[in-house]
Formats: C-alpha cells, structure tokens, sequence
C-alpha cells in the first residue's frame, strides 16, 4: 500500500526530471507531495524551472510549457510500467515547432526502449513527418467515416 | 502480448466494417476535424472493458452505436474486436493456448453488452482482467484522450495523484 | 431581471444560429435553457447539428466541432453587446486548416460590423497570414520578454 | 472609446517598458511557447481592474511582479497603463473632459494597488465601472483565455450560462 505508492513515486520522480530537462534542454523539474504527510492522502503538485527562468508551480507557466511538463509525467509514469499499447491524441497541439520536435525525439526514444506501438492522432505537419505510416480518415460520405493509407508527402492535404 | 489489429462495425461514425492495423513504432492518424480520428481511441478503450459512459463523451452507454447519417439508417448493434498475438504466450491462464487472441464486444440496442474471447462468451470482468495484466486497459494512462492534459494541468494536486496510483 | 434576460437570450439564439451555419456551411443549432423553468436559475445547454450528421448534444461532438461551436456561441454574445476590443488566446488550436480559414471569415465578418479591435494570439500559419499586421514576442534573453514588429512573410521563422 | 496603447513595465515576463500599439482590425501576436504571449491579455485585463489571482495564473496579486531572470534581479513594483482615445467624448462622468484618459495601475511588494486615472488617484471600483459602461473590463466575454473554449465545453449548464448573462 503506502510501501508501493512511495516507491512507485521515487521512480516516476527521477524519470520525470530526467524527461523535463531532456524535453526543455535544461533546468530543473521535480513531483511534490502536498496537504498529507500520508502518501495516500497526499495531493501532487509539480514544481518546475525552464531554463533561464525562476522556480514555480505549474499554473504559472506558459500554455505550451504546461503541456510539455504534463508530457513528461506521463511518459515518467509510462516508462516505470510500459504498456503494450500507448494512443496520444492531439496532444501537441499547444506547442510550438520547436516544442513538437523535441516531443518525437522523446517518442523515438520510447520507441528504442520499449516494444510499444504506439497511435498519435495529430494536425501537426511536423509530427506527420516524424511517424513511421500514416492513415487518414476521411468523410467522403457525410457522416460515415473511412480509413485510407497516407503517403507522407500527401499528408498535408488531407490535414485541411 | 502484442496488440496487431483493431476491427470496427456500426461503431460511432465507423458504420461500415474498418481494420485499423496496429503496427511496430510510431503510427499517425490525421484528417479533418469531425471526422472520426478520436472515435478510433474511443473504440479501442471500449473493447478493452470502458464502462463509464461519460469517458465515451455519451450520455449512455448505446451512444456508440451507429445513430445513422444523412443517407444511412441507424444500426441497432456496435461491434468492435481487437487481435493480438500472443505467441510469447503470456496472456493469463485460460486464455493462453493459442497464438492470436480475438477479443469482441458487441452492444445491441435494450440488450446490452456482451463479450468474447476467441469466440467464448467472457464476463466482462475477466476482459478487463486480461488487458489490466497486460500492464494496459481502459484506464491506462498512456491512453491520453482529446483535452485530458489541460484536465491534469487544471486538476486539484489531490485528483493529480490518480495518475501515479496507475504506476504504483 | 428575468425579461433582459429572456431578451437578450432570443438576440443571442438568433445570432448563434446565424453564426453556426456560417462556419459549418448548413447544419442547424440551437440554445437550449434546462433544469428550471425560471430563465435566473436554469443551465445553457447547446443542441448542434452540424450538416448530415445527427442532432446532438455539444459533448458528442468532436473536439474541433465543439470548439467551433463555442466560437459561434462567443461571437453571438459579442454581436449582442460588442466590446471596443476582443482578445482572443490562441482559440484556433483544435482547429484544422479548412475550418481556421471559416473561422478568419467570420473574424473579417466582425471586423466589417464593429469598430472593435481585436487581438488574436496564435501558432497557426494560416491565420497569421490573414491579419492586418502581426506583432513577435521574444525572449532573446532568457526569462524577459521583448516586443518586436514582424513582417507577415518572414512570420513563420517567428512562430518556430 | 477606442483602446490605442498598452505600456507593460515589470509585469511578469515584461521587465523592460514596452509598447503594444493597438490599431484598427485585426492584430496578430506570435511567438513560441513560453515568449510571453498571454501575459499581454493579461496585462490588459488587469489594469481594467481584475480582482482575481486566480485569473491571472497566480496564488497571489503580487506574482505578476517580474520575479528575477538568469541576469536580472527581480523587481518590488509592476505597472501598466492603457491609453484611450476618447475623442468622441463617451467616457463617464469626471473622465470625460480630455481627448486621452491613461489608465494606470500599479503594485507595489507588501503595499498593493493602485489606480490613476489621467494621473489622478482614482478607486479600483471606478476603474472597473468606467470599462463596465463602455462594454468591456476583466471579465468581458469578448476576452478569452488560452483554454477557455475547454472549460466552455466542460462546464456544467448551469455554470455555462455565465457566458449568457454577460450579454444581458
Ligand atoms: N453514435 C454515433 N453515430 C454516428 N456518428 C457519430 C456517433 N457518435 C459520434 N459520431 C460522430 O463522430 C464525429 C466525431 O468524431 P471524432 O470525435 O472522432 O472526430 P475527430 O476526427 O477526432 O475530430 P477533431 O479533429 O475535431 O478532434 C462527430 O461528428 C459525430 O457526429
Ligand atoms: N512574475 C513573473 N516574473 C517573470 N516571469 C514570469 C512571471 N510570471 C510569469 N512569467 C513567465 O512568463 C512565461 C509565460 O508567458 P506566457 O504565458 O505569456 O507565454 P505564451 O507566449 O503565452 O506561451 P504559450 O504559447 O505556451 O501559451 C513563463 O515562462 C513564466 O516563466
Ligand atoms: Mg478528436
Ligand atoms: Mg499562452
């Protein structure tokens, strides 16, 4: 019970930090327990610092540092117990170019340490171009949908 | 255990039978707005034992079937079924004879659902069972739903901690 | 009390309406008040249609479709009461690239209406492109934000 | 009344005096993430007199005082002025006599705010009531935050209905 939660929380911890520094190329991220000293009572918050910048909660960071830092703790929890199956659907949409690139780094790198396959449904060109396949969905028929492969270089019509 | 092939019938806008192959590495899926991408999540965490309607965007749990569309009747049953292989043979005892494992669930209108494994009538908690040993199912939290990040950006530090009881 | 509300209810029901059509090309939506008689104590909730698919409920529709749909239901409260200036916060995020272009139509719509001026935070290449002029935010230094006015064609380095 | 000018001076991100000059039509703000983009609504919503720290992604009133970067100290005060045309002479009472009113708002560690109004010392409530009668201030629906349209789609019908009476 609280033996399991701790330690559960001591990984997730160091594989989030690890993540957060990788995803915004430096500076420093960490899980805190909050309002118990129970671990099964406690609340989580997170503590972050980009680069260059000061040390705060993550309700007073950007939208798309936001997302980038929820990024991270849902891949440092995936990584202490992979799945055989992980789907993201449109999770980059808040972030910039720049931030999308450094996501599929950190996605080609689940790849390499785990068997999972993975599903991202996205709008994003830059990560279309990042997938191994595509398939498209479409509504030829209103209403009714159908699945297509996409060659990569026609992606961008299909997106609009 | 390796998810292989994900098949759709009368299931939200996926009216006509659909195979979504599920292959090795990073496979994206795009199109317009509208038209079917999330639908596609949504069926492969109701095959896997979803039992809250609310997590299926629906009031009820035959929101899922196929309501009809401009030049199509409604259906009165959904079907979706996952194959995965299992040639590694660590599926749980009493599923772990054979190489590829067929999971169905069909709803049918007042009827209600119904599961199978390899054509075997299952209970639905066994389904669940199955994939939760498999380190997955449909609360897994690599399955990250449309708009389920800014929910754990907005969330109180107490509903926060659901996500690390999932690795615990 | 109640009647400028019942009031400016039908106003906006009109205006939603108007605007849903617009931006989904057809289809029918409506404003609905629930849980009471009294229009002080009831809920809002919003029927939408969008063309050849079925009458439902907002939360059954698709992410880009819902955000669509609250775009309308904003610009028919502004329409009601327009304000001398609109912010918009990267609204466009869930959009694809067919419905941003709707979206920019109905934001030129308003442009012609009003006096407001408006402005709209954005990542999108598209809708950057159909502004009257575009303003960069930066961080050459870390942590201290600079203001800087961009040419429309060298905007895409920007957002990167 | 039209808006033309909004200086930032030590609020968050925007430690150096800065300019955003407000013109007719339609005005991009681009950027990466993180830049400072949202802290300029921001900065306009709170010199109109916004009351809630958690409106502006804070714990306290005081965090939209620049806290310090890699190479600069953090500030004690933090200031924005928004600039009216008033030519048309629509402003309230007591602000009507001149072509310009400048709003200003300032605060300062371990004082609080304070407002001028054409460099007179005017009472928060008044601020707000001169954007009120002029169809705008902090909690104008025509401001949307960056997630908003989220919480819109998420929120319960009664809490939706907010959006309804600001238009009454
Ligand atoms: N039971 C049903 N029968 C028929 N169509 C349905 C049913 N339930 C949902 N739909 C349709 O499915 C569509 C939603 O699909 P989905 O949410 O997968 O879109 P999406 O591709 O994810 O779009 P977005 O990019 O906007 O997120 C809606 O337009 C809705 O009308
Ligand atoms: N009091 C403060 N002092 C200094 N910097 C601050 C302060 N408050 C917030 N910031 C910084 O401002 C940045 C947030 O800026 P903002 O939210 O405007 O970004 P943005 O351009 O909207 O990004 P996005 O595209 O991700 O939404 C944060 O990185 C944060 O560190
Ligand atoms: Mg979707
Ligand atoms: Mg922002």
């Amino acid at each position: 019970g609280r033996e399991r939660l701790l330690t559960a929380f001591e990984q997730v911890n160091a594989n989030f930090t690890m993540l957060f520094t990788h995803l915004f190329g430096g500076g420093e991220a960490n899980l805190v327990m909050v309002e118990s000293d129970d671990p099964l009572e406690a609340g989580l918050e997170i503590m972050c610092q980009p680069p260059g910048k000061k040390l705060s909660v993550l309700s007073l960071m950007s939208g798309g540092e936001q997302t980038l830092t929820c990024l991270a703790l849902i891949f440092a929890v995936f990584m202490a117990n992979p799945s055989p199956i992980c789907v993201l659907d449109e999770v980059d949409a808040p972030l910039d170019d720049a931030n999308v690139t450094r996501f599929c780094d950190m996605l080609d790198e689940m790849c390499r340490r785990t068997e999972t396959r993975f599903l991202v449904i996205t709008h994003h060109a830059v990560t279309m171009a990042r997938m191994d396949r595509l398939f498209g969905v479409t509504m030829q028929e209103q209403g009714v949908s159908q699945l297509v492969s996409v060659d990569l270089k026609r992606a961008e019509k299909l997106v609009a | 255990m390796q998810f292989s092939r994900l098949r759709l019938t009368g299931f939200k806008s996926f009216v006509d039978p659909t195979d979504l192959m599920i292959s090795t590495g990073l496979t994206g899926v795009v199109g317009p707005n509208g038209c079917g991408k999330s639908n596609l999540l949504e069926a492969l965490r109701w095959v896997m034992g979803e039992t809250r309607a609310k997590a299926m965007r629906g009031g009820g749990m035959e929101d899922v079937i196929f309501a009809g569309a401009a030049s199509r009747p409604a259906r009165n049953y959904a079907e979706v079924s996952l194959v995965i292989d299992n040639q590694d043979r660590v599926a749980p005892a009493g599923f772990n004879d054979s190489d590829t494992l067929e999971v169905t669930r069909r709803i049918t209108r007042d009827v209600g659902s119904a599961y199978k494994v390899n054509s075997k009538d299952t209970r639905a908690r066994d389904v669940q069972m199955l994939f939760a040993d498999a380190a997955t199912g449909a609360t897994s939290p690599a399955l990250v739903r449309q708009g389920q990040i800014a929910e754990l950006i907005n969330a109180k530090p107490q509903n926060r901690r659901k996500v690390l009881e999932d690795a615990a």
